[in-house]
């Protein structure tokens, strides 16, 4: 964050994100834009960091505190830092892949697939950030919770579709609930029939314990 | 399954169209395809009753016949990509590879660490599974924090020789997979002492058990450890060595050297001694990634299969027309295919880093280690808990082993410990963030 103050260059584009100037938006109106989802989440992460520097900026001047005992103290606020930067990170992965494709039909649905993920991300339990930072207001988040159940509605036609795509071999499933071929009630007995308890029909612990006692 | 059939002709896209599109760096779809349809078309699939019917040993046994069944198998089809021939033998073993350290920390080690002596002597024996490794670092009262590591490795000028030992029972080597059983030949990371100074952690090659015998040798108290959650087949072990004597020439001497008067000179920079981690770390995100995609997989398949209450008509619903059924799995639907594509990012920026030159890959090095760290927390965390909320959805039957969402989540609760818990890993994101 010091670099970026400085108008240093950051070794490193995963951050690049803290260059960045523009803080406000009209969220209402960009719902639709899905670059502005990988944006709200980059604008949050900045400015926790942003924060937690200016933090720790005051109590190195204020007290004798060492670094690591500083650290030590700040260290839950710090893994929701390092939280908000990965979840940054995937959304930008993730837009940045898919706003290559070049079919549209697929690009429609791994546009939906961000959306949700972006909205659901959201709502999830950091709202209180993005309300904090006034980067999203009350109206905005109940916007996103119609939007959720929208983008459901739309997905689920291709539900099954878009996960025969992760082309995984029933081998590789190995599970009777997940077949590619859907018989999973002929699944679930052929493998309850496997199962060496059913070898006899007599479990020896029958013959051993509970006859006796059901003779007496 | 005609439900199934139905729902497959209301797609509105080119399932493999997709398929090529989400995998189109990494996974290489076709290639992958192929290798793992050869591997489960083997006949010895056919012999044995599903892993969960057999008990521990028989368990173990399995899977090493499988393993080197497997291992024969991809010579024979001469599948020498490290890579696709993790593939390989992966899909012939249900992923539980009985050598999958030795391919993937041990020969990797290794390559990295070893001079070119040592790599002309070891590595051809490694890779014909002459010998088989596994990588000791972690121990009974030492995780993450590698600088208190107690094993001790200390110069002997008289014998030219190393004596290693683990002096308290807190440095008991602990939790390496396929130790238990299975390894002969360990890396052991160990603090060296020559000329009476401690020079830091360094690694060791250590023969532990007989090759002809497999009994240990003296000096060496090798196990299994306890019963875990899941992970049958890992083998995880602990080892204890009493003043063992090992050859100078048994540390890998790439990094760091002890000459015959046992003086210390170090010969590069000693951040690379953590770079087999880094590529197991990185691999974990696509691991993870998978894995949930399997779970929802699976999950959503059945939902769409299976019906239940009734419509105001009097008819079955079919479960994944709810919308609270909706609510629980197009979220990890959404998140695995957002973690496949994360990996993707970060797998590019890896291999950017690993073609660097040397002092590049160092400067670099903080970035990769510290986004793998966070990626790796993120992803096994939050596909453990979505793994589970499949497993739910599922009903009574996502609670049989048999239905692979009991083991999906075992693997990845394990993941959210190994190879750094995930609030260590998370607090080196952070420390990195506060740097840049």
């Amino acid at each position: 964050y010091q670099q970026c103050e400085n108008g240093e260059e950051l070794i490193s584009p995963t951050v690049a994100y803290l260059k960045e100037t523009a803080t406000i938006f009209s969220p209402i109106s960009n719902i639709s834009n899905l670059e502005y989802y990988c944006k709200i989440f980059e604008l949050r992460a900045r400015r926790l960091i942003k924060d937690m520097y200016t933090k720790l900026l005051e109590i190195a001047a204020s007290t004798s505190q060492s670094p690591y005992e500083t650290f030590l103290e700040n260290s839950i606020e710090l893994v929701h830092i390092a939280r908000c930067h990965m979840e940054t990170f995937i959304i930008r992965s993730f837009y940045d892949k898919i706003k290559v494709t070049s079919d549209s039909s697929v690009q429609n649905i791994l546009n939906q697939l961000f959306e949700l993920f972006a909205v659901y991300t959201l709502l999830q339990n950091q709202t209180y950030d993005f309300v904090k930072f006034t980067i999203l207001s009350a109206d905005t988040i109940e916007l996103l919770k119609k939007r959720y159940q929208q983008l459901c509605t739309k997905i689920r036609p291709n539900a099954v579709g878009l996960v025969d795509a992760f082309d995984f071999h029933d081998k590789e499933l190995n599970s009777v609930l997940g077949q590619y071929d859907g018989d999973v009630y002929e699944a679930l007995l052929e493998r309850a029939r496997l199962n060496p308890s059913n070898k006899t029909k007599i479990h020896p612990a029958w013959n051993n314990n509970l006859l006796s006692l059901m003779k007496e | 399954n005609v439900h199934l059939l139905r729902e497959r002709q209301k797609t509105t896209f080119d399932i493999e169209k997709l398929t090529q599109f989400i995998y189109s760096d990494y996974f290489e779809v076709d290639a992958r395809r192929k290798l793992s349809r050869q591997a489960y078309d083997h006949p010895i699939h056919d012999t044995h009753l599903p892993l969960e019917y057999l008990d521990s040993n028989d368990y173990y046994e399995t899977l090493v016949r499988k393993s080197i069944i497997a291992t024969d198998e991809a010579e024979k089809l001469g599948i020498s990509d490290s890579k696709h021939l993790m593939w390989y033998l992966g899909a012939f073993t249900e992923e539980r590879v009985a050598f999958s350290l030795h391919l993937r920390m041990f020969v990797p080690t290794i390559v990295m660490m070893a001079t070119d002596e040592q790599y002309q002597q070891y590595l051809e024996l490694a890779k014909k599974f002459k010998i088989i490794g596994t990588y000791c670092q972690t121990e009974l009262g030492h995780g993450s924090d590698l600088r208190r590591l107690e094993t001790i490795a200390v110069f002997e000028h008289s014998s030219d020789s190393f004596i290693i030992d683990t002096p308290t029972i807190t440095a008991t080597k602990f939790w390496p997979g396929y130790l238990g059983r299975t390894a002969n030949y360990v890396i052991l990371m160990a603090q060296l002492y020559t000329n009476g100074k401690n020079c830091g952690l360094q690694p060791f090659l250590v023969q532990i058990r007989d090759f002809n015998t497999h009994e240990p040798l003296p000096g060496i108290e090798v196990g299994e450890i306890s019963g875990r959650l899941a992970h049958e087949a890992g083998d995880n072990g602990y080892l204890r060595l009493t003043n063992v004597r090992i050859p100078r020439n048994q540390m890998l001497m790439r990094l760091a050297n002890v000459d015959r008067n046992g003086n210390f000179t170090r010969l590069g920079d000693s951040r690379l001694v953590y770079a087999t981690m880094l590529t197991m770390r990185v691999s974990l995100c696509a691991y993870n990634a998978i894995l949930l995609a399997r779970a929802t997989t699976i999950a959503i398949r059945y939902s769409a299969v299976r019906y239940q209450g009734q419509n105001d008509k009097g008819n079955e619903m079919q479960i994944l027309d709810y919308p609270l059924q909706q609510d629980k799995l197009f979220p990890c639907l959404a998140t695995s295919y957002a973690f496949i594509c994360s990996f993707s990012r970060l797998n590019q920026i890896y291999e950017n880093v690993m073609a660097s030159k040397p002092d590049e890959i160092l400067q670099q090095l903080p970035d990769i280690h510290s986004l793998s760290a966070g990626l790796k927390a993120m992803t096994s965390s939050i596909s453990e808990r979505m793994s589970q909320i499949c497993r739910l959805s599922c009903g009574g039957h996502g609670y049989l082993i048999s239905s692979g969402l009991v083991g999906i989540r075992l693997i990845l609760d394990a993941g959210c410990t190994y190879e750094g818990d995930n609030s260590v890993l998370l607090q080196q994101t952070a420390k990195y963030l506060l740097k840049m």
